[in-house]
């Protein structure tokens, strides 16, 4: 599991 | 999407539109702070700047711009429109300490040191403490309306039930965004005061109303 910033939310 | 998180958006898009309708319909934004409206309307621009350059789906810009919309049209009645009716010498918090704390945190805590990534981590460390120079003007004056009381309800459950989204995404998605996540459980946490007058005393049928 990494942290990942693909900003698909609101 | 899991159910968390689509009805977080629902409760989001709910609380927008309760206020929305309660300044149009009473003509009036008594109080409700314009500053944290403010702050809510940099939260979204500067998050959704990405509306330029990814498209993710059709729900996603849609909700994206309707929240980017209401906030700035919301400022506006603030400001101007029923700009008589707007309770600024209650309204007093100094936002700059919200701000220039979140703005050089987002410099210094990020996942990619970017002009629209910063700019992202900057709208989700402000929204976490957007709601503070209301719920400072509802202490301040020892009371809110009611439909204040359910707007302020919905907008703070938003965030708590994208907390329950994010631990469905760590389990079932191996996905999880550090800087969202703690992000989300401190703005729960400021909610929490008010979270138990709300179901102490609005949801019973009283007025929110504080101890003097």
């Amino acid at each position: 599991v990494v942290a990942r910033s693909e900003h698909d939310e609101l | 999407m899991n159910i968390f998180r689509f009805l977080g958006d629902i409760s989001h898009l709910s609380a927008i539109i309760i206020l929305l309708l309660k300044i149009w319909k009473s003509r009036s934004c008594a109080g409700i702070s314009g500053k944290s409206q403010l702050l809510f309307a940099i939260v979204f621009t500067t998050r959704y700047l990405d509306l330029f350059t990814n498209f993710i789906s059709f729900y996603n810009t849609s909700m994206k711009v309707v929240y980017v919309a209401s906030s700035y049209a919301t400022v506006w009645m603030i400001y101007s429109k029923f700009k008589a009716t707007y309770d600024g010498n209650h309204d007093t918090f100094r936002v700059e300490f919200l701000i220039v704390p979140t703005a050089i945190l987002s410099f210094l805590v990020n996942h990619d040191f970017t002009p629209l990534e910063i700019l992202w981590t900057f709208s989700i460390y402000l929204e976490s403490v957007a709601i503070l120079p209301q719920l400072f003007m509802v202490s301040k004056t020892g009371e809110a309306e009611t439909i204040t009381s359910h707007y302020l309800f919905a907008l703070g459950i938003y965030r708590t039930l994208y907390l329950f989204n994010w631990i469905w995404r760590y389990q079932f998605e191996e996905f999880f965004d550090l800087i969202a996540i703690v992000a989300g459980l401190v703005q729960t946490v400021l909610y929490c005061d008010f979270f138990y007058l709300y179901i102490t005393k609005v949801l019973k049928g009283k007025k929110l109303s504080l101890p003097a």
